[in-house]
């Protein structure tokens, strides 16, 4: 998977 | 975005809003945990501090705000205004219990030992388990009013749907991150007993009690 910079999840 | 992430969104934005109109309306909290509340307070102050620091979009920032304004704006009304109404002999679940072992979990499975990730995990962690004193609090008193009952089953789909978004999101944007799934698979998991009583009990227009 991608690292997951700046989460855009709330 | 795409339609489970959304509709997981508007679900957990029905279930804060429920709970503050709720308890404003009826100018009364009982049956409501102070205990979650606390715990979500420290969830959404803790993974939102991202406010500050990195930008998404308006909706992102708009839901933060609506979710930290509102679990503050629920802590006030159950421990200033509405304090007499507070139930506090039922709502007796040992919150240190989870807040110690969250942190502790959140220093040891991380992505990155940065405050700001450190912080966001142990959110994540908080929050799969942050229901628990509410749960309690139910199966303690044997019962929980319709309205809170709503109230949880919008609180309990809300992680339902973002497994889904998930799922959606591994097959499309190759998207993983297994701190965020496996916490919520486990948060979901908390609701299926509440989950089965709201749908053989709740919608059928009874009142949620426990046998």
């Amino acid at each position: 998977g991608k690292p997951k910079e700046g989460k855009d999840e709330l | 975005m795409n339609i489970f992430r959304l509709c997981g969104d508007l679900s957990h934005l029905l279930a804060i809003l429920l709970l503050l109109v709720k308890i404003w309306k009826t100018r009364s909290c009982a049956g409501i945990s102070g205990k979650s509340q606390i715990l979500f307070a420290i969830v959404y102050t803790t993974r939102y501090l991202d406010l500050f620091t990195s930008f998404v979009s308006i909706y992102n920032s708009v839901m933060k705000i609506v979710f930290l304004s509102a679990s503050y704006g629920t802590l006030y009304l159950m421990f200033y205004k509405f304090k007499p109404t507070y139930d506090h002999n039922h709502d007796s679940f040992r919150i240190l219990y989870l807040i110690v072992p969250a942190l502790v979990l959140s220093f040891v499975i991380v992505h990155a030992y940065t405050l700001m990730e450190v912080l966001w995990t142990y959110s994540i962690y908080l929050e799969a388990v942050a229901i628990m004193p509410q749960l309690f609090m139910v199966s303690r008193t044997g019962e929980a009013e319709t309205i809170t009952s709503h109230y949880l089953f919008a609180l309990g789909s809300y992680r339902a749907l973002y497994i889904l978004n998930w799922i959606y999101r591994y097959y499309t944007e190759d998207f993983l991150d297994l701190i965020v799934i496996i916490a919520g698979i486990v948060q979901t998991i908390l609701y299926c007993d509440f989950f089965y009583l709201y749908i053989t009990k709740v919608l059928k227009g009874k009142r949620l009690s426990l046998p």
